[in-house]
Formats: C-alpha cells, structure tokens, sequence
C-alpha cells in the first residue's frame, strides 16, 4: 500500500511533497520505536 | 462598511490577479533556466558539496538521477521503510556519496 | 448586513489565497536565485582551474538524494534493464530535491531563512527581474505578509 507517489526527474517543484514524505517517515519511525519501547518493558501484573 | 468591503475586495482582486501573471512569468523563467543548454553545463554539484549539506560521519548518502516522469513510491512506514523507483523512459542511476 | 458578511468572508479567502501565491512566488525566485548562483559558481571554478572537474566527481541538476542514518541496513533490489529499484531499510531515512541541497549549500542566500547579509541581498536581487525585486527584500527580513499590505512595495 503506497503512501505517497512523487514523480521525480524533473528540476525543481517537488519540494513539498519530500517534506511530507519525511514527516511520515519520521512520524513512522517514533510510532515503530514507541511500539518497541513498550514490547520491551514487562507488562505489569494484575492486582487482586 | 459595505463600501469599505467593496474596495477592499477590489483591491485584493487586483493584488491576486497581479501575483497569477507574476507566479507565471517566474514559472516560465525558471523553466528557460534550466533548460538552457549552457546552464545545463554548469548546472552541478561535487561531492564535497554533497557532504557540505549532510555529515558524512553521521549519514549515508544517496544520489538518485532518473528520467523524467520517474515514479518515486514510499510504503506506509507502518508496514516497511521503502523506496520504490519505476521508470519508464530510460535508466535510473544510484550513486552512494563517497565519505572522503 | 448579510451581504457585508458575505464581502468580509470573500475578502478573508481572497487574503487566504494572496498569502499561498505570495509564499509561492517566493518559492520560485528562491529556486532561481539559487540555480543562476550555482551556475555561475561553478563558471569561476572552471575558469580558475582551466577546466571542468572530474566526471566522477559531479552529479548533474536534477538529481534526488535520500539519507539515513550510517546503521542503516539498505536491501537493494535492481531490475537487469535499471528501470526498476527497490530499497528496503531497516531504519528511517529522508529524502530531499536539488533545490533543497543547494539552499543548505547556501546558493539561496540565507533568504529563505531570513537572513541575508546585506552584501548577499544585493547579490540576490542582482539575480531577478527588477519588478521583483521588493519580494526579494521582503524576504531577507522575513517580513510577514500582512505587515507589507497586500503587495510588496515596489509591487
């Protein structure tokens, strides 16, 4: 499932679509390191 | 008020209307610019320009040069960090910036 | 009173519509300024060094590059006829135009930063038509565009 499709190989004009392509990426990457994160730490048991 | 707003709009029909043929003179400026075969000859980068805008220490970097029209496609980071580059009038070249 | 309200709702959309074609305008005399200065840096080289640099050493306009991080683990997969890539990585990574590496190379003066020296903005303005050349001031001093009126002065 693509997310954004840019065409490139023409100079200039394709700036601000880059700069949404890198704020998914980055967002993705917080959201995929967040979820590591949390598999990481020992769920916390269950009180009585 | 009612006249206030009138000019006002006006004004501001003109004021776009100026900033529409002024946006397309830049446009076709632009467009002679860089595809005047004399710029084109001068119109390029060196490595150490490539490495002046990113650490080489730090970042890996790629230089992508592909044929009009080429489809750059980005997946949903969700499901994988990928690039995927389709041409369809001629070769794609990938170069990694050396570091030195 | 209702068809005041309807005046001031064109003129808020009108305004709305001015700033993004103002902001685009900008973008395309940015763009230009920064071509013109890479082609004409890279004449005085040449003619300094009697002649054009190593071939490898160059990448031509237009060009993409994508960076990431030096851990990143890249699995590249390429079609025979290089008509087709696909990069898989294991990592984050961005990626930018031209224009954008040659603004942090500075060939844009600093203008789209607002800060532009006064010798760099003559050098600027010396590199667009001369009815637009109070867009190129306003943006050396990162004027907003409401406090320029609706034009640029000279505009």
């Amino acid at each position: 499932r693509s997310r954004i499709l840019v065409s490139i190989g023409e100079s200039f004009g394709t700036s601000e679509k880059f700069q949404k392509i890198n704020q998914m990426v980055s967002s993705g990457d917080r959201l995929l390191k967040r979820g590591s994160e949390v598999s990481n730490h020992p769920k916390p048991l269950k009180r009585l | 008020d009612h006249q206030v707003l009138v000019k006002d709009n006006s004004d501001l029909k003109e004021a776009e209307k100026q900033l529409d043929d002024l946006i397309q003179m830049s446009t076709i400026q632009l467009k002679l610019l860089t595809e005047d075969s004399e710029n084109q000859h001068f119109a390029y980068v060196s490595c150490q320009d490539l490495r002046s805008v990113m650490d080489p220490k730090q970042q890996m970097l790629m230089v992508m040069k592909a044929p009009p029209e080429t489809q750059l496609q980005v997946s949903d980071p969700a499901e994988a960090f990928q690039i995927k580059l389709k041409s369809t009038r001629g070769a794609i070249d990938v170069f990694l910036c050396p570091e030195d | 009173a209702q068809e005041c309200q309807n005046l001031e709702m064109e003129k808020q959309r009108r305004m709305e519509r001015i700033k993004q074609k103002r902001a685009q305008l900008q973008e395309l005399l940015l763009q230009q300024i920064a071509f013109k200065n890479l082609v004409q840096r890279n004449q005085q080289n040449e003619q300094q060094n009697q002649g054009a640099p190593a071939l490898n050493s160059t990448i031509k306009l237009p060009f993409i590059i994508v960076n990431t991080s030096k851990r990143t683990v890249i699995d590249c997969s390429i079609s025979s006829d290089k008509f087709e890539y696909l990069f898989n990585f294991d990592n984050a990574f961005e990626i930018h135009d031209d224009i954008e590496v040659l603004k942090r190379m500075g060939m844009s003066f600093g203008l789209e930063s607002g800060k532009c020296s006064p010798e760099d903005l003559r050098l600027a303005k010396s590199l667009v038509p001369k009815a637009l050349e109070g867009y190129i001031t306003d943006m050396s001093t990162g004027s907003s565009w409401v406090n320029q009126g609706l034009l640029c002065n000279s505009a």
